[in-house]
């Protein structure tokens, strides 16, 4: 999957990739405080394509307010919600809004879910679906937090981390491998990264084709910008 | 407006100057002439140093007039309408020099509404004179349009110059001047036919900047005191003093951020900075990114070899890097004290520290108060910090407190092609200092309510301002000393101030504004409040804000502290909707223009109720 942090103020986008085996679940926001929880589990292709490169995405996303006792669980079939010792069920082909004490949910006809916790959150899931006889790819998902400034400053994850801003500094443009996609060097927490200047697709408002957002490219999953290694975000489950 | 069925009747702008204290009062007067109501717009701009007095509307004979009201009672007592989103903010930044205030009210048909809005501000002296700014923009031929400024300026005026952006040879001799001794008239008043963009279209001439630049006379050099009604102003500017050779350190942001335009406007500026050293100045260059490299270890006096060597350098700093301000600053600062200690500078000379950043520290102390404190504990009040703060991203406020806790002043530099002489501009008002050290005295028995006395600096082309009440109100006399530090020796005058008496002065003048001193020295009280009330510790900024406040409430001013409340008539499609008239704080314009920056249009639509500004997006998804 790719991560994207778009920083409108700075008019910037910086990105990277993150990969492992099909089946791992990472940490995407962990806030203690306000407890609020977003995991997501990885799948890969149904096969291994002809060049040999396995994609992964996330197929499943698991999200807990504790605070106020809601639980979510969205994956590529179907969208559940479980509150007060009850679970709804919704479907993607469903148009639905679902306004609670706590929690609203939306879900649209272009296959988009957004959902507002109270208080605290306010994020849109996006399912791609994918030809159903497709050799190698199949449906997976997409999040996107639309607002996060309620959450606490301690929140983390690989997307949490990222909440309350970013300093970095980009510099030294020089020739990289593709005459499209020059490298850099770039500062950021106290580290010195070789950077690439290349796009990622926001799916927002075009789910099928997305826009390209040109953004600076974080090579080796993200290490530099992340804070410690990807694989210290695999967590046991999804809840 | 934007309808013809909308007339405009008359544009008046009437200012009057006493003694460099401007008082301004915009009128605006227009007509429905439609069948059916319509909404009418008033947009006016003003200078950001300006505050706020005044705003009333005249509807169908009945007046509404604006309240200053504290800013956070004004927010309570409106709470439902903020947050149903009706109430309509009325001021907004307006390029770099002014705010924009608007309104609009829905108008019966065949019905007027006369607009008025007054400002007051104390007109800053720079590089030699004073700047009266009037913008005007119309957008419609007037019947009676007219721009009229008085000035009174008891010193005597030594020049008085007008001109504006929109003045076509044609419009040229309509402006008339009259100058005589201490007393200038400049008034500007087209006809309909004469404002025409071309014969029989509607479109105007007018629509532009109309600026007065003057100075006063400059004998004495105790400066000019005047009392009046009980307040006394001094206004020191000595004529004919050397100027002091200076020690500056440019303290040179090269971090990855400046890349491009900004790293190139900074080399061409430092270049033609370093070009108008004075020989007898010293000057060091610290360009810094993560890493803190002095072009020399130690300040190095501004010979002509020495000058060429240190621009043939300037043109080889290329951006890379992170940001240390903390560390840059402090190296500046431990220059400038080795050269002291060590006798390598001059005894009598000034020492500062220009330092010229974009952006945020991010690597060795990032901590911006932090910054604060130990830039302020190195510096103990022993030099000048000077900041510019280049372009949108800079966290101004930070460079702002730090530069009035370290007797400086921060600048916005704004990134446009102008910014090298923008550069070039802030160094020559900061760049030439007559006297350090002064201190303006008072009979302690005579005056009191004294504005700031002790200035770091005076600078060549500047002026200081000190104002005060008297304790006993017929005093028309009294001591006035002025100490400071010169080139060669001390500075050291008295002299003894004496009323005025305005009805010789200005025989034929039966009121111009009685109160004026009182208004200045409350103008100045405040701005200098203002200023405390960010720098100081904090029980002085607790106490600081709160005379502002009360200040600004008895004075009515607009100030950051307070707001102009205006209810409008009520409107037929729903309840009143307050109207709220706030200072904006350069943060707040800084704010602003990043907005207007992606959402082009929005400076020139009508006032919206509410604003979203972009917000940073965090996602993960599959290609």
């Amino acid at each position: 999957p790719h991560f994207m942090i778009e920083l409108p103020d700075r008019d910037d986008a910086l990105c990277f990739n993150i990969n492992d085996k099909p089946g791992t679940i990472f940490s995407l926001v962990r806030d203690a405080q306000s407890g609020i929880l977003v995991n997501g589990q990885i799948i890969g292709d149904k096969k291994i394509p002809p060049d040999g490169k396995i994609n992964t995405y996330f197929w499943r996303f698991g999200i807990i307010h504790k605070n106020l006792g809601v639980r979510l669980e969205v994956n590529t079939q179907d969208i559940s919600v479980f509150q007060d010792g009850k679970r709804i069920k919704l479907l993607w082909s469903d148009t639905a809004s679902l306004k609670g004490p706590n929690v609203d949910l939306l879900v649209t006809k272009d296959r988009s879910l957004k959902v507002t916790l109270k208080d605290s959150v306010k994020f849109v899931i996006l399912l791609h679906k994918v030809w159903e006889k497709h050799p190698y790819h199949r449906d997976y998902l997409g999040f996107y937090t639309l607002d996060s400034h309620l959450l606490s400053p301690s929140v983390h994850g690989l997307l949490g981390q990222f909440y309350h801003g970013i300093e970095y500094e980009v510099t030294d443009l020089r020739p990289g491998e593709f005459p499209e996609k020059p490298d850099a060097t770039m500062f950021v927490k106290g580290q010195e990264l070789n950077v690439t200047r290349g796009w990622q697709r926001d799916f927002r408002n075009d789910v099928k084709n997305g826009e390209n957002v040109p953004c600076w490219f974080i090579h080796t999953n993200g290490t530099g910008l992340i804070d410690g290694d990807a694989t210290d975000y695999i967590v046991s489950g999804l809840f | 407006t934007n309808e013809k069925t909308v007339e405009v009747y008359r544009v008046a702008v009437d200012c009057t100057v006493t003694s460099r204290f401007a008082h301004t009062v915009m009128t605006s007067m227009a007509v429905n002439k439609a069948n059916v109501s319509q909404e009418i717009f008033f947009e006016m701009e003003l200078p950001k140093t300006a505050f706020i007095t005044n705003f009333s509307m005249e509807i169908e004979s009945k007046m509404y007039v604006g309240e200053v009201k504290e800013k956070e009672k004004a927010k309570k007592q409106y709470e439902k309408a903020v947050s149903s989103g009706r109430t309509a903010g009325l001021v907004k930044a307006s390029g770099r020099k002014m705010e924009k205030f608007s309104v609009s009210v829905n108008i019966a048909a065949e019905s007027n509404v006369t607009f008025i809005l007054t400002y007051e501000e104390l007109l800053q002296r720079k590089l030699g004179q004073y700047e009266i700014l009037t913008r005007v923009k119309p957008k419609t031929l007037v019947q009676e349009f007219e721009i009229v400024t008085n000035i009174y300026e008891p010193q005597g005026l030594s020049y008085v110059d007008a001109h504006a952006t929109f003045l076509s040879n044609e419009l040229l001799p309509l402006v008339e001047k009259t100058v005589t001794d201490k007393k200038a008239r400049i008034s500007f008043s087209p006809t309909m036919d004469q404002q025409r963009k071309c014969p029989g279209c509607d479109g105007t001439l007018i629509d532009g900047d109309f600026i007065i630049k003057y100075d006063v006379n400059r004998q004495t050099s105790l400066g000019d005191i005047q009392i009046v009604n009980g307040y006394f102003v001094h206004f020191f500017a000595p004529p004919d003093l050397p100027r002091v050779p200076k020690n500056v350190v440019f303290v040179i942001d090269r971090s990855g951020s400046m890349s491009g335009i900004k790293m190139q406007q900074t080399r061409e500026a430092m270049l033609a900075i370093l070009k108008d050293l004075h020989e007898e100045d010293h000057f060091a260059l610290i360009p810094f990114d993560s890493s803190i490299e002095p072009w020399k270890e130690s300040l190095i006096k501004a010979t002509k070899e020495n000058v060429a060597e240190a621009m043939a350098y300037v043109k080889k700093i290329n951006d890379r890097g992170a940001t240390d301000i903390n560390g840059a600053v402090l190296r500046g600062v431990e220059m400038l004290v080795q050269g002291k200690q060590s006798k390598a500078l001059p005894d009598r000379s000034v020492d500062m520290i220009i330092l010229l950043t974009d952006g945020m520290p991010n690597v060795g102390v990032s901590d911006t108060s932090m910054i604060q404190q130990n830039v302020r504990s190195a510096i103990g009040g022993n030099m000048s910090l000077f900041c510019l703060g280049f372009g949108n991203g800079v966290d101004y406020g930070f460079l702002d407190v730090m530069s009035q806790q370290n007797k400086g002043l921060a600048r916005r530099i704004y990134e446009a092609s102008d910014a090298t002489l923008q550069l070039q501009g802030f160094y020559d008002e900061v760049s030439s200092p007559l006297l350090s050290e002064v201190d303006l005295r008072y009979p302690d028995n005579a005056v009191d309510l004294l504005t700031t006395n002790h200035f770091k600096q005076l600078f060549n082309g500047s002026e200081i301002v000190v104002a005060g009440r008297l304790m006993d109100n017929d005093m028309d006399n009294f001591l006035v000393e002025v100490f400071g530090q010169g080139f060669e020796e001390d500075f050291k005058v008295q002299g003894q101030a004496r009323a005025l008496d305005w009805g010789v002065m200005y025989p034929d003048e039966e009121y111009i504004f009685g109160d004026f001193t009182e208004r200045l020295w409350a103008y100045l009280t405040i701005q200098q409040l203002l200023d405390k009330s960010k720098t100081g510790a904090s029980d002085e900024k607790a106490n600081a804000t709160a005379k502002a406040l009360d200040m600004s409430l008895q004075y009515s001013f607009v100030t950051p502290l307070t707001s102009m409340v205006v209810t409008k008539p009520e409107n037929e499609d729903g309840p009143d909707s307050p109207l709220i008239a706030d200072k904006l704080t350069e943060e707040q314009r800084q704010q602003a223009e990043k907005m207007s920056g992606r959402h082009y249009g929005y400076a020139s639509s009508p006032p919206r109720l509410a604003y979203y500004p972009p917000t940073p997006t965090y996602f993960v998804d599959g290609d």
